[in-house]
């Protein structure tokens, strides 16, 4: 662990806690892309199966037990509770043209063909492009509640934290994953257009 | 090369 890492796994921990109150105060998930949550929700589920066959740390754990719970708490709040407030004519993002790709992608490309190596490197694949869907949906509505650009900040700084620290342990522990650096440079460089308008202008209110 | 145990990351 480094402090990269740590600064990242909290602002990811951030984004998805402001997602979840911002639902739950508002009592509304407008503005929110319902298909980009089942997205992150899928990318946890194939990723985090290894929650049952090996022990990392406390740590580990309880981090991928909180994202999963988070996500599909999300899917519910968004999809059952506050259904009215979805947004279906603005989050129309075909989801097939993320997923398919990534399927076929993680069994051309990936370190073991193994069930848990294959599943690991299409949900990394997956959550390279899972925001798509969000960020399709705010430019097509021109605008974000300021709360949601908050939750689209954090979320992108968590992957930006964890390209640092991919360099960091490059150098310090000469240890490193071309796919999970590749599709983490992807996944954040999809955010830059977001990161200027929300370090210039505050996208929310337009 | 990076296997299965390698993934401490979240």
């Amino acid at each position: 662990m480094n402090v990269f890492r740590l600064l990242g796994d909290i602002s990811h921990l951030l984004a998805i806690i402001i997602l979840l109150l911002k639902i739950w105060k508002t009592r509304s998930c407008a503005g929110i892309s319902g298909r980009s949550q089942v997205l992150f929700a899928v990318v946890y589920t194939a990723r985090y199966l290894d929650l049952f066959t090996s022990y990392i740390s406390a740590y580990n754990s309880i981090m991928k037990l909180v994202f999963l719970a988070a996500s599909y708490g999300t899917i519910y709040l968004m999809f059952i509770k506050f259904k009215a407030s979805y947004d279906h004519n603005h989050d129309t993002f075909r989801i097939e043209f993320l997923i398919l790709p990534c399927v076929l992608l993680s069994l051309l490309i990936n370190h073991e063909f193994s069930p848990l190596e294959i599943l690991w490197t299409f949900s990394i694949y997956l959550e390279s492009v899972a925001i798509l869907p969000q960020l399709f949906m705010v430019s097509k509505t021109g605008e974000a509640e300021s709360i949601t650009s908050h939750y689209l900040f954090a979320l992108g700084s968590y992957r930006a934290l964890y390209i640092l620290n991919w360099i960091y342990r490059y150098y310090a522990e000469s240890h490193y994953d071309v796919i999970a650096i590749v599709a983490g440079i992807v996944q954040t460089v999809l955010y830059c257009d977001f990161f200027y308008l929300y370090i210039t202008k505050g996208i929310y209110g337009q | 090369d990076v296997n299965l145990d390698d993934k401490d990351e979240l």
